[in-house]
This record gives structure tokens, C-alpha cells and sequence, in this order.
């Protein structure tokens, strides 16, 4: 998980960081 | 497959899926066709092309992964809002995108791409492949730029795009999946929701099986992607510890 991190948190985010 | 049935879909399933992956497709795709008609296709100046010629690789290599880590992160999101991604185990949506995201920026691509120019959107204005000569990867540059063309020839609508996008992203012969049978499953529908699609725009016979051609190019990019990537990491491993996007990092192994 930790490997991953950024990935898991994109994924559990309910909006993305990037402006849709 | 491991001989399961076909999942039993109706017309109207895939007529749905394909309505919900296109809508996906369009909420997340980045630049929208009107954006990009705004954009008036402006090529570089000669100029402008001297100045990314004459950047340090490392500055040229930072700018790239920057824009490829923002096209990821919009892949990302096309992913979560796929029907049945989200349901999969989470080992799976990771070993997916880690796969599976630098091959749909790919495929993205050519809806950002003049053909008759050889130029793609880039930072802001049009781009030759020229513009990226410090990258010091001619070769993997004009091999993406072929890539694009092909796309391109293909004239996809956005509908079938998406579904090859989502095709792409759900290929359940990726190395680590736990739970294949699922991703198969899923995979199995996008594709005939494709097929639907192309058959109903009146497509012909060959299109399915030239765009089964491009995902072996994809890979093949996507794995010269990697050696180009470890190569400049070996010259450069504090531009790279440092100046990198921890996501592009974390996706390529950086």
C-alpha cells in the first residue's frame, strides 16, 4: 500500500485533485 | 479465458455501457473538442522550437513527466467512473492503472494530434516531434508520433474512443491481478459494447481487428517507455528523486 500511495489516495478520493 | 460463458448481455446493456463509458470518456478526456478548436491548431515558431531544443535534457524530461502525470491523473478519474471499476479489489484498480494509464494518455493522444502537420498539442501550442529533440529519445518520439498518426487514420468517434480506452484499461492479462475472472468479465463486455458501436456506425469488417493491432503497439511504447526512463534515471537520479511527480514515480517504478 505504502508502494502506492498517491494511487490509493486518487482512488479514494470522491473528487479528483485535477480541476474536471 | 478460463472457459466461462460470455457474460449475457442485451442490446440495450451494451447500448448502456456504451452511453455510460462515453460520458465518462467526456467528463475526464482533458481537453474537450471545442477547447481544442479554440486553440486555433498555433504550431510553435521557430523560435519557440529552438528554446525546448536548448533546454538541459533534465528540464525537458521534468516538463514531459509533469504533462504526463496531469494526463494520468484525468485517466485516473476516467477509471474510477467506469461502470464495475470500482468494484474490482483495490490491488486490481491499482495493478490496472499502473498497467494500463500510460497506454490510454496514448490513445488520447490523437484527438490532440494534426496528422497533416505531425504535430500534438503541447504546452500550450502545437509541437513537431523536433520539440522534444533534448529529450535525447528520437527514436521512442517518433515512434509515439506514428502511433498517433495511426490513431488518427482510424477517425474514431469519441463513443469508440472510449470504449477502446476502457478495453485498454480493463485488459485482464496484466501480470498481478487477484481476482482476473472479474476483470475478464468486465473487459469481455467493453468489448462487445465496442463492437456494438462500430457495427452500428457501420464500420468495417477490419476496424476491430486493427485496433486489437494498436494495443501490441501500445505495450511496445509503453515499454520503451520504461527503458528510456531508466536510462535517464541512471544519469540522472537526483533530477529524478527530486524534480519528479511522485505519482509519474510511483506508476514507473522511478
Amino acid at each position: 500500500k505504502e508502494k502506492h500511495k498517491i494511487l490509493h489516495q486518487l482512488l479514494q478520493n470522491s473528487t479528483s485533485p485535477v480541476d474536471l | 479465458s478460463d472457459g466461462d460463458p460470455l457474460p449475457t448481455v442485451s442490446m440495450e446493456d451494451l447500448d448502456h455501457l456504451a452511453q455510460g463509458v462515453s460520458k465518462s470518456h467526456l467528463e475526464t478526456c482533458q481537453y474537450l473538442g471545442a477547447e481544442l478548436q479554440q486553440t486555433s491548431w498555433q504550431n510553435f515558431l521557430q523560435d519557440e522550437v529552438k528554446s525546448y531544443q536548448s533546454k538541459p535534457a533534465e528540464v525537458m524530461w521534468q516538463l514531459c513527466a509533469v504533462k504526463i502525470t496531469e494526463a494520468i491523473q484525468y485517466v485516473v478519474e476516467f477509471a474510477k467512473r467506469i461502470d464495475g471499476f470500482m468494484d474490482l479489489c483495490q490491488n486490481d484498480q491499482i495493478v490496472l492503472l499502473k498497467a494500463g494509464s500510460l497506454e490510454v494518455v496514448l490513445v488520447r493522444m490523437c484527438r490532440l494530434f494534426d496528422s497533416q502537420k505531425n504535430t500534438v498539442y503541447f504546452d500550450g501550442k502545437f509541437a513537431g516531434p523536433d520539440v522534444f529533440r533534448a529529450l535525447g529519445c528520437d527514436d521512442l518520439v517518433s515512434a509515439v508520433f506514428d502511433f498517433s498518426r495511426g490513431m488518427c487514420s482510424l477517425r474514431l468517434t469519441e463513443d469508440e474512443l472510449a470504449l477502446f480506452s476502457a478495453s485498454v484499461l480493463l485488459s485482464a492479462d496484466r501480470s498481478w491481478l487477484q481476482e482476473k475472472l472479474q476483470v475478464e468479465k468486465l473487459q469481455q463486455k467493453t468489448q462487445l459494447a465496442l463492437q456494438h458501436v462500430l457495427q452500428k456506425n457501420q464500420r468495417e469488417e477490419g476496424a476491430l481487428n486493427k485496433l486489437r493491432c494498436k494495443v501490441s503497439a501500445l505495450r511496445s511504447l509503453v515499454i520503451r517507455h520504461s527503458e528510456k526512463l531508466s536510462a535517464f534515471r541512471a544519469l540522472h537520479p537526483d533530477t529524478v528523486r527530486t524534480l519528479f511527480p511522485p505519482l509519474y514515480k510511483e506508476l514507473f517504478g522511478a
